[in-house]
């Protein structure tokens, strides 16, 4: 299994649909501060990752959605598509192409939001998605996602915390 | 509980090891339990000692040979339990032009059982990768990706320094 | 103590946001106390809007956004007691080309007035030095200092990447 | 006035003595990661700044004695001196050259070394290292000295202790 494409909606500075198509192998993300190379890992992370908004360096989930920019309007809602090569069945669905989507949007609901799962357009939930990615021993809370700062807080972390980390794996 | 620590204990510290040996050209770097009879009592300490040098704790090194060590850390543990795909965000900031160019050969040759994703704004990094995607932000706020941007116009080069008096 | 605290405090706030407006070709930096009243009471937070973006607290901006800021405080509390001599080590680690070449200019016109030693991995820094000095270690674990060292064999050349499509 | 030249005896990896020489203005250190650069203005900072080995990044004075590199033999003292240019008399002595140096050295003391501060060769004392350096505006603990590190610990660190930045400073 490889990720193929993201489809990002709405999702931090990324107002409006963007495709970054992806291919296997070794791929850099290059571009200046604050331009969104890491708002495109934090949208891998939102599909996979931990489904805490503070791992997405937000205070709610719907500090995720577009604010607008400089000039624009502010948009209601953000989504975000993974689409894996599943050509190796190694995601047990029978498909060639599987696609997770995540979808948040701002609703009169009392949490002030609603947050749904969906694979291959069908309605899914967080409990479907991990057991799809754990076969697929894609590990959202392993050190398989290197954020940027991780290096640093291992480095200047005291050693009760950096045994944790083993715990945590173990 | 405490089995399973102590062999995922045994497992990282024999993989970085031999991560680090090869990041840092034959240095030495392993895994320290506070207390190793009751590992849960203690902390964990990384040592290290790049090729030439006495062996030290981890604070005790530079800047770039801490975050070397720490990233072999990182693989270690990375190894213990494969995945099909990583994402690496500017691990190679520290680096110098060597040691940021070992570690993106390394990944280079990972990459061949693995998709590996990696943001950087090193040169030296861009010579190993496959594939490039460039992010842009106009005035609006709005990120866009620029799929095969012109390298020259984005990223660093770093030589080792010769001597040339 | 109060006084002097907030007498302090409206000092760099000011200083803060004319060096920032500088850095960031436009945007805009404060200070913001949690508890004005009592400040000894509450923290100190930095808030930050690159330009052409909304304001935000320090710790939603991204990792070269933050630099700049916190790098911009730093500089706006050196200005409220001018010293005839700084060093920095490695201030510019986290900043992209643009970044990097305002920070260096801007060191530079400091430097008619005082004395600055920036340790630094950067070529786009080293346009804006008037010397440089380079620090190698032999197989023997001691540091050597070569006065006159070849840049082009050093640091890395960042420049803002283009749109070229 | 301005740092004209640094001289080094065993201090860290500067086994033997090295001379470093400055001019007024912007200089840049460069060199490969573990070479040194930090070391130099360790090397300041031992004369200018606090005088605790922390702020140094050892655990006792002695760990700045270079301790022989691979295979060289420990050193038993280590020495640095800041050749200061004083033409404008900014320090209050009359010398157009003030040489602050400070010394460390092993001894049998139940302290397990000895340190000593020297002004132009006369025996000094850190209390008269101090007056002169503030009368000549050289503060050794505000934000003149940016430490490696320095930059991420203002982001990484709570508004509490920023704000205790202010009130050390104030
Ligand atoms: N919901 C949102 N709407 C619009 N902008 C947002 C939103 N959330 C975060 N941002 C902006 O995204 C920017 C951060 O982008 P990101 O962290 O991806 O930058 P980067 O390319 O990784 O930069 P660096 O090289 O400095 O790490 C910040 O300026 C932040 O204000
Ligand atoms: N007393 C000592 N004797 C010998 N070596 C020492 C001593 N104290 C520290 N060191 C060594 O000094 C090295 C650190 O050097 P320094 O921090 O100056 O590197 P640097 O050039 O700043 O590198 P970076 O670019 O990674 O920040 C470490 O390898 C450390 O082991
Ligand atoms: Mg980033
Ligand atoms: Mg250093």
């Amino acid at each position: 299994v490889h990720l193929k494409e993201i489809e990002l909606e709405n999702f931090k500075t990324f107002g409006g649909k963007t495709r970054v198509p992806f291919s296997q192998g070794y791929t850099a993300i290059i571009g200046p501060n604050g331009s969104g190379k890491s708002n495109i890992l934090d949208a891998i992370l939102f599909v996979l990752g931990p489904k805490s908004s503070k791992s997405l360096r937000a205070e709610n989930l719907t500090d995720l959605i577009f604010n607008g920019g400089a000039k624009g309007k502010a948009a209601s809602y953000c989504k975000v598509s993974l689409l894996f090569d599943n050509k190796d069945r190694s995601m047990p669905l029978d498909h060639d192409v599987v696609r997770l989507t995540r979808h948040v949007k701002l609703s009169g609901s009392s949490a002030g939001y609603s947050s749904s799962f969906y694979i291959n357009g069908e309605k899914s939930s967080l409990k479907e998605f991990d057991s799809v990615l754990t076969s697929a021993g894609i590990l959202s809370d392993g050190y398989n996602m290197v954020r940027q700062g991780l290096i640093t807080s291992i480095i200047e972390t005291g050693p009760i915390e950096r045994r944790r980390i083993l715990d945590r794996v173990s | 509980k405490k089995e399973l620590f102590m062999k995922l204990y045994r497992d990282v510290n024999e993989n970085l090891s031999e991560i680090y040996r090869i990041f840092s050209r034959g240095g030495k770097a392993s895994l320290e339990l506070e207390n190793p009879e009751n590992p849960f009592e203690g902390g964990l300490d990384i040592k290290a000692s790049p090729s030439g040098k006495k062996v030290r704790l981890l604070k005790s090194l530079s800047g770039g040979e801490k975050s070397l060590a720490a990233l072999a850390f990182i693989f270690a543990l990375q190894q213990t339990n494969p995945s099909p795909f990583y994402i690496l965000d500017e691990v190679d900031m520290f680096l110098d032009a060597d040691n940021a160019g070992v570690v993106s050969r390394i990944i280079r040759e990972n990459s061949q059982k693995a998709q590996f994703i990696q943001v950087t704004l090193r040169k030296v990094t861009l010579k190993q990768t496959e594939h490039i995607i460039g992010v842009m932000m106009q005035n609006s706020g709005v990120s866009e990706v620029v799929m095969k941007p012109n390298i020259d116009d984005f990223v660093e080069e770093n030589r080792p320094m010769e001597v040339k008096t």
